[in-house]
């Protein structure tokens, strides 16, 4: 039973990718089987996975525009633990492929829908927009997980995001639901982050996961050593956070 | 002599915004005529600046779109003390729209050219991406501003954002320049901060401003009240640090 979980916020640097790397990073820990899919043309995902995107012979690019298979494409991030279809700059020309395509919101689910078996959760990073590539993810996703920066601007963009979840469940994927809204770089000494968090708390109650993550200076330096801060340093802060949150999350599987 | 300046870069949550509407604020207070123009359809700089986004009669987009002259869409800012150009997402559809016109990389270019007498400086606020919004503000510009968050994703997408200005300036605008690289949320006790800091030195040698921006809590609380940092709160880190920068790019201009 397969859970793809889109890793969604237009908002730049709230922490999607960290979450991304380390939230799949921490499941496949548990045991699971995880894919994460990085759909960024940045590829930020790919090189803190260890991979290097300046030698993929093939990335989701070639994947999304029916040029290689997935099995081509899709590649073990060993240090991390989980599969990965990893991304580079040519992900730039498929925004602009994608648009003139027949269905083009619907590409990335049936590219998933012949090859998700095989995996107990599907995680995709997005970039920093609500362009086709976050349309493809937001329709191709059971649900969508919000790494939420506890400050004003990732606060007013909420609304643009919850409008875009919404029309496209009311298009394409009346199943779409809100995973949880996922509290990073908090830092409760600030005033500001306890005003905002309160705000997320009344307006999405128990969608707001307990598990917050602090800020860690770990978390931003493991990228660089291509690793998820688990295997970084597991005793950090981050690590320990990231490892609660993967609990919370399959607790409520759990539950069903 | 009008300066147009992009402040630039695809990674997200660099500090685009809070450069963007801060160094406007610090100009402006110097003296000079500032007009900020707002290219992100999140319109965080709008609403940083105290427009209310959501009640525009008419934004950038219907500038751009030929749909609204300038002296419809230009607005003062008067708490900032700047004049802006104002964004919504109606830019999203710009952004598809562009895309198909006729000459689209230079239409933001075309735009300035018949209004920006009146300004002496010009700031434009780019979106975390390096689409045909930026890729204007990039064709527009007579140089380019890069605020850098010292850590490794911002680091390492340097190389793409260098290479599209490279491929810019070949192509549409010789004179195209770097202006600056500005290291924003700055933390010296970061080994990460100072090991990237090191590496932008080597790379870009006096490019990279002497001014850093700290991290401090008022440059994220000012934008709540649609207040530039040094009207906020004029005695706090972020607005000295925002108020040396433009004396640093003042007297830059001076020596020419
Ligand atoms: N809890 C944390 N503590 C310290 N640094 C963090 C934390 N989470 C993320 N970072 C760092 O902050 C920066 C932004 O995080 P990240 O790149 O994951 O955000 P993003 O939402 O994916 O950004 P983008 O919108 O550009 O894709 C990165 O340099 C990352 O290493
Ligand atoms: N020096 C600083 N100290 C503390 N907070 C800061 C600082 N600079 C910016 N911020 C806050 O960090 C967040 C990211 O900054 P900002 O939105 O300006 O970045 P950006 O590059 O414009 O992001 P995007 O890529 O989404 O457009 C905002 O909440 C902002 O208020
Ligand atoms: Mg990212
Ligand atoms: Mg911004």
């Amino acid at each position: 039973m397969t859970r793809i979980i889109a890793i969604a916020n237009q908002k730049g640097g709230v922490g999607k990718t960290t979450t991304t790397i380390n939230l799949a990073a921490s499941l496949a820990r548990a045991g699971r089987s995880v894919l994460l899919i990085d759909l960024d043309p940045q590829g930020n995902a790919t090189m803190g996975s260890g991979i290097e995107k300046m030698e993929l012979e093939c990335s989701i690019y070639d994947l999304l525009t029916g040029q290689a298979e997935f099995s081509d494409v899709v590649t073990y991030a060993d240090e991390a633990g989980y599969e990965i279809l990893p991304a580079n700059s040519d992900l730039t020309a498929a925004e602009v492929a994608l648009l003139n395509a027949d269905e083009k919101e619907l590409i990335l689910k049936k590219v998933l829908e012949k090859n998700k078996d095989q995996f107990t959760f599907i995680l995709i990073d997005c970039p920093p927009s609500l362009n086709m590539l976050t349309v493809n993810a937001l329709v191709a996703a059971d649900s969508v997980l919000i790494p939420m920066q506890c400050e004003y601007y990732a606060l007013e963009g909420l609304t643009a995001l919850s409008e875009t979840i919404q029309a496209i469940a009311d298009r394409f994927n009346p199943s779409l639901e809100i995973e949880g809204i996922l509290r990073t770089m908090y830092d409760p000494r600030n005033r500001l982050t306890l005003d905002v968090s309160e705000q997320l708390k009344e307006h999405f109650g128990a969608k707001v996961y307990r598990t917050v993550i602090p800020r860690n200076i770990r978390l931003a330096e493991a990228p660089s050593y291509g690793l998820p801060v688990m295997v970084y340093d597991k005793a950090s802060r981050g690590a320990l956070a990231y490892i609660a949150l993967a609990g919370e999350i399959l607790r409520q599987y759990a539950k069903e």
